[in-house]
């Protein structure tokens, strides 16, 4: 007996409150969002894997800059990038993760990739950077995950002076 | 944050969370980095979470491991176990956000304690829903 399929997304929560986007901009939200859905859906319609699915999903999502992570990731308060990822099995428990990465295009395939190919659960920094240049991973330069509006947003909180402050009530309006 | 979990024909569960963190970071700060336990979990006896929001109530918190106890542990069910968690335990430290949990049986909850959350589902039936808003 086969079990039934299910599967669920998210690009980020916060204050998104109905008039913040244009309709144009919501619209292309949601393509978005049912391209990334649609991505995992086939592999599980099909009779493939959750893992392979949420993979699939997240990378689709990666991909757009209308999300924070991968391409349209925000900048940090030197200007550049650091890519976070995290994927777990629930078959075996099985997990791997990568903070603070440079320049991995998909960081999901990068935690993936510690998960199956190292002995270790999580790497950080330059150390996930050097165990990711030798996965055949596609990478970038950091600067490929530029994006304009994540430059503005950056400049702006930038200009508000001072780090982010992370207290309730206190947070960006988007975040996640 | 984006995120995807899954429960595939063979009863498996899964979950992926990618982030870029917060605007402006500074220090290595990691605090919105999907550490397994707090943003990203999945175990066949419980459920496949993945969170987005303010990251470090989400460690303070276990969000992720704390919804799937719950579940293996106590009994509720998965929507109970989010309601709890989400508008619970996360809120009453302050954190905001929300998660999207999918359960053996396949169950899905999208929760979440903000205004809005970018989110898609596949529903019983297999159709194919998209929202951003909490009233979508």
């Amino acid at each position: 007996m086969t079990s039934p399929i299910a599967l669920a997304i998210h690009g980020g929560a916060g204050v998104l409150t109905p008039g913040l986007l244009s309709e144009s901009d919501e619209n292309d939200v949601h393509e978005a969002l049912l391209r990334a859905i649609t991505a995992g859906h086939r592999i599980l319609e099909e009779g493939g894997s959750s893992l392979d699915a949420v993979e699939a999903c997240v990378i689709e999502l990666e991909e757009c800059p209308w999300f924070n992570a991968g391409k349209g990731a925000v900048f940090t308060h030197d200007g550049d990038h650091e890519l976070d990822a995290a994927i777990m099995d629930g078959t075996n428990c099985n997990v791997g993760a990568i903070a603070g990465a440079r320049y991995i295009r998909n960081p999901i395939r990068g935690a993936r990739a510690v998960m199956e190919k190292s002995e270790h659960a999580m790497l950080i920094s330059q150390g996930a950077d050097r165990f990711l240049a030798d996965q055949q991973l596609p990478l970038v330069s950091n600067d490929w995950f530029d994006t304009p509006l994540r430059r503005r947003q950056w400049q702006e909180q930038k200009q508000q002076g001072g780090p982010v402050n992370l207290e309730p009530g206190h947070t960006e309006k988007k975040f996640g | 944050t984006v995120g995807a979990v899954a429960l595939d024909r063979d009863g498996h569960v899964a979950a992926a969370t990618s982030t870029g963190g917060i605007t402006n970071k500074r220090y290595g700060r990691v605090g919105d980095t999907p550490l397994i336990g707090a943003g990203t979990w999945a175990d066949d006896r419980s459920a496949a979470i993945s969170a987005t929001g303010h990251g470090e109530y989400f460690i303070r918190a276990a969000v992720a491991h704390d919804i799937a106890a719950r579940c293996r542990y106590l009994g509720v069910n998965l929507h109970e176990a989010c309601q709890q968690v989400v508008h619970g335990e996360l809120k009453t430290l302050g954190g905001q956000g929300g998660v999207i949990a999918i359960a053996p049986d396949g169950e899905t909850q999208l929760s979440f304690n903000t205004p809005g959350m970018y989110r898609a589902w596949r529903d019983r039936d297999g159709r194919l829903h998209t929202a951003i808003h909490s009233e979508d």
